[in-house]
């Protein structure tokens, strides 16, 4: 039996709308410290990776492991259907067929229930192990998602260079060129303000500016993302959530 | 021009 309770079920939808528009069918993992669940899109390139620790809901049960498989665009119909504010239950027996959404509004003693039906998707889970790199940044999302969204209208692809005190966003297209600097800096005020670089070795690489468009939608969940890089290896993209996290593995083009 | 790989090249099935 799965019981798991968001206090507020404005956390399930940022969740799911962070990258609902890159993969459509999702096995999610649910287990007694929480819910897991990873899912590549259509193109084999962008590696999503959900975890929502058990501390992230308010109340949280499962007595076996279960794995709930998922079409997000009707779990996104659903989700529509409740309110920021209210409370949302996902509620499943141990070996279900549908998954119950209850959604509460305390104060006015409404409650709403959905059931939505869940499908076999044949699926391979890949192991994710801990990788090195070269360079870690993190920095406010609202600053990345803006600085990706305004360069990747001139191409379709996109730089980012990071030397030991500055990380260049460049971009080269057919109607012109654009580049953004950036130079780590602390807030004092506003920490989440703040851009951290640790820097192992320089890197250069260049990204799909389509999948930096599916990955910046994460930002609604973290004030903060953290970019991890490395010319040998996938680039992780993290949002924290304030027990998990949402990371999406994006492998950079290679020069023929 | 660059080739962009895929991610299964870098993880293995679980």
């Amino acid at each position: 039996m799965l019981e798991a309770k968001f206090e507020q079920a404005s956390l399930f939808k940022r969740i799911i709308d962070g990258f609902k528009d890159c993969v459509q069918l999702v096995n999610f993992q649910c287990k007694e410290d929480g819910i897991i669940a990873q899912a590549v899109d259509d193109s084999r390139v962008l590696l999503v990776s959900l975890e929502i620790g058990k501390d992230a809901f308010q109340e949280f049960r499962c007595d076996h492991p279960i794995t709930l498989g998922m079409d997000l665009n009707s779990l996104s119909k659903i989700l529509r259907c409740g309110n920021n504010t209210d409370s949302l239950t996902l509620i499943a027996d141990d070996t279900p067929d549908s998954l119950l959404l209850l959604f509460e509004d305390t104060k006015r003693e409404r409650i709403s229930e959905y059931s939505l039906k869940l499908m076999d998707i044949d699926a391979d889970f890949l192991k994710i192990e801990e990788l090195q790199y070269d360079t870690t940044i993190m920095m406010p999302s609202a600053d990345f998602s803006k600085t990706v969204r305004d360069l990747s209208q001139l191409s379709d692809s996109l730089n980012i260079l990071v030397t030991k005190e500055t990380i260049k966003f460049v971009t080269d297209g057919d109607i012109g060129s654009g580049s953004v600097i950036m130079k780590p800096f602390i807030d004092m005020e506003n920490p989440d303000e703040s851009i951290k670089l640790e820097m192992e070795q320089p890197v250069d690489l260049t990204f799909g500016s389509k999948y930096l468009l599916d990955i910046v939608k994460g930002s609604a969940l973290s004030n903060k993302i953290g970019i991890r890089l490395s010319s040998e290896a996938p680039a992780l993209f993290q949002f924290d959530l304030t027990s998990g996290f949402l990371q999406f593995f994006l492998a950079p083009k290679f020069s023929d | 021009m660059a080739s962009q790989p895929t991610i299964s090249k870098f993880f293995a099935k679980a």
